[in-house]
């Protein structure tokens, strides 16, 4: 899992 | 980024600074709850840990950036500023931090992706987003009388979440692998707790009437 992609939205 | 995402980022923003703007200019925060602002302060400083050691993009960090830095003026202007704080209204703000709190610390320790540090608090921070507005719902019931800015500041708030709502279906649609089960439940039910205001709202919007909630 990628973090970045993710964790994108605020 | 699509529309739906962009534009409930913009009323985010929105609502926040038609926040600030009313503290700032008319120097008064007469019904807004404090309960709720240091509520959303310790969700964006949970959230937004990796702020400095994980680049998204420059419109992630700014927006970051604006959230955390506003959360806390706001919180600031509410407890220090020497103006602003005699209009804060402690006996009617009385929602404890705490029954909001634990349990969404609980619930992070034990419902969450991945059992680590990172994880575990943006989980929290999620689920305490999903009620961080409680004390100020509580608080509007209680005054009934709503100024504009105030009204205008909830229903910002709400119009984001049922945009991030759009946002998550048109994602699940077009992006493969885009499945975020927590995220999305804690999401639909913080917009669940806007409907009863959302339509008092309207209602007075419809009729042009000043907004009132009924005790």
């Amino acid at each position: 899992r990628d973090w970045d992609y993710d964790h994108d939205e605020l | 980024m699509n529309i739906f995402r962009l534009a409930g980022d913009m009323t985010h923003l929105a609502s926040v600074l038609v926040l600030l703007l009313k503290i700032h200019t008319i120097k008064s925060c007469a019904g807004v709850s404090l309960k709720t602002q240091e509520l959303y302060a310790l969700v964006f400083a949970t959230r937004y840990l990796d702020i400095f050691f994980n680049f998204v993009s420059f419109y992630n960090t700014i927006m970051k950036l604006i959230f955390l830095g506003s959360s806390f003026s706001i919180v600031w202007y509410i407890r220090r500023h020497r103006i602003v704080r005699r209009s804060y209204d402690k006996d009617q703000d009385t929602f404890r931090h705490l029954f909001l709190l634990l349990p969404c610390l609980l619930l992070a320790l034990v419902i969450n992706e991945r059992f680590t540090f990172k994880e575990v608090l943006w989980t929290f921070s999620l689920y305490l987003e999903a009620v961080a507005i409680l004390p100020q719902l509580v608080l509007l019931q209680r005054t009934r009388n709503i100024d504009n800015l105030t009204g205008q500041y909830v229903f910002l708030l709400g119009a984001y979440r049922a945009l991030y709502i759009l946002n998550w279906i048109y994602r699940y649609f077009t992006e493969e692998h885009y499945v975020h089960w927590i995220t999305w439940i804690a999401g639909t039910i913080q917009t669940l707790l806007y409907g009863d205001f959302f339509y008092y709202y309207f209602q007075s919007w419809k009729n042009n009437v000043r907004l009132e909630l009924p005790a």
